[in-house]
């Protein structure tokens, strides 16, 4: 099993040698770590998770590192997703490339404001949220994405669960409860403003 | 000095008792771990950063964790910043409760869109881009915030520094280049719906 933390970076170098111009055929862990901020000595440690050999002076070789990760990664894998709560948050998420190029496969948006009901976002018509539960049903939907505020974010969870989607990404402010089984992930941007400011003040890297 | 991945997880902490009903005046480990998704164990280790003893069957108190916490993770600071870009992304994170709840001082919004600029936007009137960088070194800003396209966010990333910022809060999935002296934090959202899409897929926790 490879830690959490090995595959958060494991992805940040995929993402980077993902977007290198063709004509790069080798990335080294100095390059690598420049680019992200992440010591050199630690994308060597990371890569030894991986099959990949590097080869010294050179570095990885970029296709073969790119399809390796891209498989270990499960990004070749898509997963029929839906968004609930089509507001600023919501919208920004429906027309972020970076999901796309992942394989998150948007294939329905859920919102109750009777303004935003029928109109389109990207190539998708938003519908009412007492549709989603047949919707999820017909078209194998496994995850659900929350982007309501905090005070309704548990009752459409429930709804997402009772439909039987198995992931929750969760953007509302609120500690959501699910049954076992089903795998919720809660992301809280304002974290990463809180370590920024505390580098800042502490004018030093930990 | 307190490793970042442990001050990523106190701050999951805080906002965790901080959204405690004002009654409840203990907080175990189980029950901290229970609502993150994190071990007892891991919980209790971290703790040992902090000066706060629990009580045996008890736990920590609530009220004394908090304002501990609040302090190590300097969430007292206020710190003036400006959000360039006032699109979806953009406009979510200036609405946001959570980061003015963290002493994120939103003072300029900036754009280049002839339709969006004199607009408000909560409380601010957005602002042309040219107009960024006396603006910053008149109010003392020193945090931008980064909601652009991606071939824009390096240009922008260099009027920022150019005006004196010292903290820049990346949204745009591209690798930035900043000076020496100037902190960077690259958010990368699509990381979380990787790894949650690994759970579901391996049907397991690492
Ligand atoms: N985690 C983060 O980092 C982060 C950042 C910004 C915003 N947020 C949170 O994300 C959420 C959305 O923020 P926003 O700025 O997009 O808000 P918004 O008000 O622009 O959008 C909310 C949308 O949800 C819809 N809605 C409300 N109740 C609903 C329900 N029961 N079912 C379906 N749709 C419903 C509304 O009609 C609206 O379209 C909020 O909870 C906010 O606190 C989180
Ligand atoms: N990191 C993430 O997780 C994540 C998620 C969603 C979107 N994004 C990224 O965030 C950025 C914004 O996304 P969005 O959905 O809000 O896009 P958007 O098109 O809705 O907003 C972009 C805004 O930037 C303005 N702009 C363009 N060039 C500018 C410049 N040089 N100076 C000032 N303003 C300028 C535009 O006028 C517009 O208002 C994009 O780079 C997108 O890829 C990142």
């Amino acid at each position: 099993m490879i830690p959490w933390v090995v595959l958060e970076r494991l992805y940040l170098y995929y993402s980077y040698v993902d977007s290198l111009p063709p004509e790069i055929n080798w990335v080294s862990s100095q390059m690598l770590g420049e680019a992200l901020g992440i010591s050199p000595d630690l994308v060597r440690k990371d890569m030894t998770y991986c099959e990949i050999k590097g080869k010294p002076r050179q570095g990885y070789p970029v296709p073969e590192l790119r399809n390796y990760l891209k498989k270990l990664l499960k990004l070749d894998t898509s997963v029929n997703s839906v968004i609930v709560g089509t507001g600023r948050l919501g919208s920004a998420l429906a027309n972020y490339e970076g999901l796309k190029k992942s394989n998150m496969h948007v294939v329905g948006l859920f919102d109750t404001d009777p303004k935003k009901v029928g109109t389109t976002l990207g190539d998708l018509t938003i519908m009412h949220l007492g549709k989603m539960h047949d919707f999820i049903k017909e078209n194998d939907v496994v995850c659900g994405v929350i982007t309501v505020p905090a005070h309704s974010a548990q009752q459409v969870c429930d709804l997402l669960v009772g439909a039987g989607v198995k992931a929750i990404w969760n953007f509302a402010p609120v500690a959501l409860k699910v049954p076992d089984g089903v795998y919720l992930r809660s992301e809280n941007i304002v974290q990463g403003f809180v370590l920024l400011r505390i580098s800042l003040l502490e004018a030093n890297q930990h």
